[in-house]
This record gives structure tokens, C-alpha cells and sequence, in this order.
């Protein structure tokens, strides 16, 4: 049984789709093998890894909607012992679709029941909101991991995002707990960054993660040329920050 | 009949709640009237100009849900000049609740041909996604304003975008039009903003605006303290930029 975690947070841009890419990619240099879902209709995660959606013959759409084989639409991404669900702008509808299914809520963890491969992980990255989608995602996980830009309005957000998943853990999935929330797009040099990190830990003390992930242009580089980190620039600040916190996230399951 | 513009891409973290405030709030300094509409469940336009959401009497849930009159829940900013219809958190469960309900794409423009006040410009902010809120705001709309940060998965997201607006064009609106895109978040140190604005001003010449909005530390600190940045900082970069940007827009609008 895989560990399944869900990169959630439904404020745009905080660093998630980046998240899901670096941690999921550093899981082999590490000895874990891996599957990335990308549950967004965006598909930066896809594209992330340079796998052009308008070719795939399959997608996490057909997955969840038309109730597909995932065996079958699953592929390789270019790092050795990391396979992909890809998403699909077909996605984009699905929240829609979903309304009218039956179990709409658990299409995708029943799809992952159905998984041949024995992954010690599943990364899913989710779309920015609390949708149909998300809550798939949230049902199908065991943890959550929770990016948190460090700016104001990322602390706004929490709230809501533990109220939808204490409904959920109540309602739909009594496993569901925070993994972990990480503090991303780090930049010293502002006072906001320092003021918003220091309110997050005080908060969730024993959730947040020691690992910080630093403001790095090579992080935001990476996915034009369709790699992780890992691979992009491995030496950068951003690559040891996420190898980092990918030790740390996997130490932490192990000690649970 | 004021001019409606939707601050609208569904990529997450672009700048669309910073653009709809700052563009709002310099609208009285060049002596137009105006209303900003949240329609984002995060409610960071609100919470942006200070308001508590969790002590609102009305929010522009009750306007879409329950047809609420649009003049009763308005109320004023800390900026003379700028009303604002704004958001709570029970907008996180529209989207589903509209599905059921009769013209589902057009409870927001019903409820804004009832304003009482002639305003000479609406200003809507739309959560990141092209859910059945996001339509709302596209039906209501004569103009798209679509913020794209300098980074590589923004160029992504802006054809999905299209493809949208130009069925909600045929199908719902023929009104809407690309009122202007702006880049945001530029940073100039980094050759990926260079290239990537290269590229949106190569694919949209006429539609990308001249004024280009900087990352600027004072944007981001602004809504921490409740106020635009007309009054956080007026003299600081982002403030300047956006002043520009509003001139430009106002421009704009009267040469069409
Ligand atoms: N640590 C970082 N340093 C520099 N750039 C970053 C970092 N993390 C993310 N980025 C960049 O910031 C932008 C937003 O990040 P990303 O797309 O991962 O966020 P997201 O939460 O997945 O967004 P969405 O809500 O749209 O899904 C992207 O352009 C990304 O390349
Ligand atoms: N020009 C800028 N300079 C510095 N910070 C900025 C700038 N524009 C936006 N920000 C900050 O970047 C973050 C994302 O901006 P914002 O929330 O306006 O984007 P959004 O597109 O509305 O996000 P969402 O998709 O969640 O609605 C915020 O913390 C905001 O304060
Ligand atoms: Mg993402
Ligand atoms: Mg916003």
C-alpha cells in the first residue's frame, strides 16, 4: 500500500505544482519508487516533466470519469523509478461531469486501489481550489503536504483549507492528516517573509516542516526545459532544499 | 452602463487580486467612479481593503444564490469613490449550488443591471479556475483583464483561456472582448521574465499594455494592512506602475 500524499492548497500560486515535481523526483535518489498524479486541469505537472498533453493517448480524465484502466494510461516521466498519471485540458470539465456520477467523490482512490505496481509513494498535485477535484484528491490521500507562500494572504487561506478537510476526514476519509506544511518562495530579504514563516510555526509547530524552501529563478527555470530540479540544476539552493525536505518528509513517515 | 472588466486567468498566484484592487482604487484619483466585485471564496480582494468577511451582513453569495438585491449588500471601502460587493466564505460551495439553478451563467449580470448607482467602471476579481464563478464573471463582463506573471507556466494557461473566453463569446456573451493583458511580477535580474514578456508581447502586440507591473515588496505588504497601494505607499514602484496601468486602461476604453 502506497503512501499517498496530497500537495493541496487551494491559493494560486504558493508553490504546490513545484512542490509535487521536486519532492516526487528526489523519492529514487532516496530509494523510494514513485507515482505523480497531476489532478490539475493546468497541467503544469505534466508539462513540468516536458510530456506534451495534446499527444497522450490516455489521461487522469479518463481515470476518473470514464472509469479507464490507470495501468494503462500511466508512463514513464524521464527520471528513472517515476511514473506519471498525466492530466488532460479535457479535465477542465470534469468537475462538472463528476456532479452526475455515482461515488463522485472517489473515482480517483478507487482507480488507485486498482494500481499493479507496488509504489512506496503517490505524489498528487491538486488544482487551486476546493472543488470536486480536490476533494478526489483529498479522499484518496492519507496525508496532506500544505505549501505555504510566505506572504500575506497565504495565512488567510488555512483556515479554510482545514475546515474543508476536517469535513472530509469526518464525512469521506477518517485517515486523512496533515503530513506537512512547508513554507516556500522564501525570500530573507523581506520582513513579511520572516513575520509570515514566524506566525505559520507558531500555529502548527509540530506540522511544519524544519526544511525551508528558498525564492531560487533556477526553480522556475527548470520546467521550461521539461525537468525537475534534480535534473535541471542539482546543485542549486532549490535542488538541496527540496532533496532536503524530501529526507525529511520520508523520515517522518517512517517515524509515524 | 458601467464598463465591466474581469480580472480573470486561472492560473494561480498571477497578481489578479492585486491588479483588481490597485486598478480599482486608482480609478477615483483620475476621477471615475467604482465597484470591485469579489468573486473569488478566498475572498482576498476583501480582505485586502481591510473588511472582516466572517461579520458581513450580505456577500455576493447571497446576490448569485439567492438573488439578494446587489444595492443592500454594497458597501463602501476605506477609499472615497470605490464601493465594493464582497466575499464570504460560503461562495466556496456556489459553484455546486448554481448547477441546479435556472440560468446558472447569468446570476451575477442580472444582479449588476439592477445597481442603483451608475459607477463608471466594474472591476471583478476571479478565483483561479473556469468553473461555473468564473463564467459568472465572463457573462457579466465587456472586457477581460488578464494578468500574466513572467514565468514559464503562464504562457501555458493563456491558451486554455482563450479558448474559453471565445465559447463563452459564442455561446452565452458577444459582448467580451480582451480589454488588455498585463505582465506582472516582472523581475528584470531574471532572463526568464525578459523572455517570457518578450513572448506574450510577440503573440498579443495589440492586446499586452505598455505599463509593465514590477515586483515590488510594498504590493505584497499592502493588503497586510488592510489598504491598496494608493495609500500604503502611493510613491513606491508598484504604486507608480499601477497608476500608470489605470491611465492606460482608461485610455484605452475611451478610444475604442
Ligand atoms: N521556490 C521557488 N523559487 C522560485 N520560483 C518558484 C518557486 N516555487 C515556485 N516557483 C514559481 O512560482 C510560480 C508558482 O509556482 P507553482 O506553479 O508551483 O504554484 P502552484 O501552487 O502549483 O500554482 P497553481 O495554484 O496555479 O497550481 C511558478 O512560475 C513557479 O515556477
Ligand atoms: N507586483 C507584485 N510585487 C510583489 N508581490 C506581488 C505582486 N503582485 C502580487 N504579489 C503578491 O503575490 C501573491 C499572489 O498575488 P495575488 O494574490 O494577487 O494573485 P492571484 O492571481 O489573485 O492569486 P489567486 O490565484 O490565489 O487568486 C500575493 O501574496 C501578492 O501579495
Ligand atoms: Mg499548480
Ligand atoms: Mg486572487
Amino acid at each position: 500500500m502506497p503512501c499517498i500524499y496530497a500537495v493541496v492548497n487551494q491559493k494560486g500560486g504558493v508553490g504546490k505544482t513545484t512542490t509535487a515535481i521536486n519532492v516526487a523526483a528526489n523519492l529514487p535518489d532516496l530509494g523510494k519508487s514513485g507515482l505523480i498524479v497531476d489532478m490539475d486541469p493546468q497541467g503544469n505537472t505534466t508539462s513540468g516533466f516536458g510530456i506534451d498533453k495534446s499527444r497522450l493517448a490516455g489521461s487522469v480524465y479518463n481515470v476518473i470519469i470514464e472509469a479507464a484502466d490507470v495501468n494503462a494510461i500511466i508512463r514513464p516521466t524521464g527520471v528513472p523509478g517515476l511514473d506519471i498519471l498525466p492530466s488532460h485540458r479535457s479535465l477542465a470539465g470534469a468537475e462538472i461531469e463528476l456532479i452526475g456520477l455515482p461515488r463522485r467523490e472517489r473515482r480517483l482512490v478507487y482507480a488507485l486501489d486498482m494500481l499493479r505496481h507496488d509504489y512506496d509513494y503517490v505524489i498528487i498535485d491538486c488544482p487551486p481550489s476546493l472543488g470536486l477535484l480536490t476533494v478526489n484528491c483529498l479522499v484518496a490521500a492519507e496525508y496532506m503536504l500544505i505549501p505555504i507562500q510566505c506572504e500575506y494572504y497565504a495565512l488567510e487561506g488555512l483556515g479554510a483549507l482545514t475546515h474543508t478537510s476536517q469535513l472530509i476526514q469526518r464525512e469521506l476519509n477518517p485517515r486523512l492528516k496533515i503530513g506537512g506544511i512547508v513554507l516556500t518562495l522564501f525570500d530573507p530579504r523581506t520582513t513579511l517573509a520572516w513575520q509570515v514563516a514566524e506566525q505559520v510555526r507558531s500555529q502548527y509547530p509540530e506540522e511544519t516542516f524544519r526544511t525551508i524552501i528558498p525564492r531560487n529563478v533556477r526553480l522556475s527555470e527548470a520546467p521550461s526545459h521539461g525537468m525537475p530540479i534534480t535534473q535541471y540544476d542539482p546543485a542549486s539552493r532549490g535542488a538541496v532544499a527540496y532533496h532536503e525536505l524530501t529526507k525529511e518528509l520520508i523520515s517522518r513517515g517512517a517515524a509515524a
